[in-house]
């Protein structure tokens, strides 16, 4: 099935 | 020092109607630019970034850039207290530990003012790269609130699929499963009922309905609504905020393991 992902895996700490 | 005099002072209330369910506690961010707030949900699936740019406000005086630490939920409490028509200022002190909303009404014989405590708040601040999105959908806001609404009665999980011959939502659950295709519609009388979509090469995510539902709670302040999306990567559902800004939604999709 479909995972749900993690925002902070597409964006990156500043 | 700071000082915001926000004359439709209803927006700022819309506002916070649209993320406090989604996000607890949030830094507010004050400088030259504007007042902005960046912030993810409690599970970290969903981001809300908010612009209200300086020009769009009567007055803006923010001699250094300030980051004020606001539970939400207790900011909407007060902003409650506002009434609809009221103009309403944002005051602070440097270092101070609190903040001020004064509520003005239109005819100016009631004014209040409502001191909330700051918080510290450790929060991480995302860079959003800048994206070439392979579809953008704009529609009426209203027509995508409903949709979002109707198919989480059916399913928890939408896949919105845009191709040439329009953006199709599908969903199913225990009790079946149901579609919806809006198509590209020119309105001639009235821009904010078109759906209009810019698509370079098709795209299909699969996302929780439940926070779509969320991010629709910003209905209200604007007619329109944007969707930006690629293939496996955040959809941005963008709600323009008239003349001064915007609140956008980032969702992270479900991905196949």
């Amino acid at each position: 099935g479909k995972q749900q992902g993690s925002i902070m895996s597409f964006f990156k700490k500043q | 020092m700071l000082e915001l005099r926000l004359v439709q002072g209803s927006l700022l209330k819309k506002v916070l109607d649209a993320i406090k369910d989604l996000v607890t506690d949030a830094n507010f961010d004050c400088s030259e630019s504007g007042f902005s707030l960046q912030a993810m949900d409690s599970s970290h699936v969903a981001l809300v970034a908010l612009l209200l740019r300086s020009d769009g406000f009567e007055h803006y005086r923010c001699d250094r850039n300030l980051s004020m630490g606001m539970n939400l939920t207790n900011m909407s409490k007060m902003l409650k207290c506002a009434g609809n028509d009221d103009i309403i200022t944002i005051k602070a002190d440097d270092g101070g530990d609190s903040v001020t909303f004064m509520f003005e009404s239109p005819s100016q014989d009631k004014v209040s003012d409502f001191e909330m405590k700051l918080m510290d708040i450790d929060s991480e601040h995302l860079g959003i790269p800048e994206t070439e999105y392979h579809a953008i959908v704009k529609m009426p806001s209203a027509e995508f609130a409903r949709i979002c609404r109707d198919l989480s009665t059916i399913g928890d999980t939408v896949v919105i699929s845009v191709s040439k011959d329009g953006v199709k939502f599908s969903t199913s659950g225990d009790i079946g499963s149901a579609n919806v295709v809006c198509r590209q519609n020119n309105s001639v009388d009235n821009k904010d009922n078109e759906t209009v979509i810019e698509m370079n090469e098709p795209v299909s995510l699969t996302f929780a309905l439940r926070y779509l539902n969320s991010f629709t709670k910003a209905t209200t302040l604007s007619n329109t609504v944007t969707l930006s999306m690629s293939k496996e990567l955040p959809v941005v559902v963008e709600y323009k905020i008239a003349e001064i800004g915007h609140i956008r939604f980032y969702l992270a999709p479900k991905i196949e393991d």
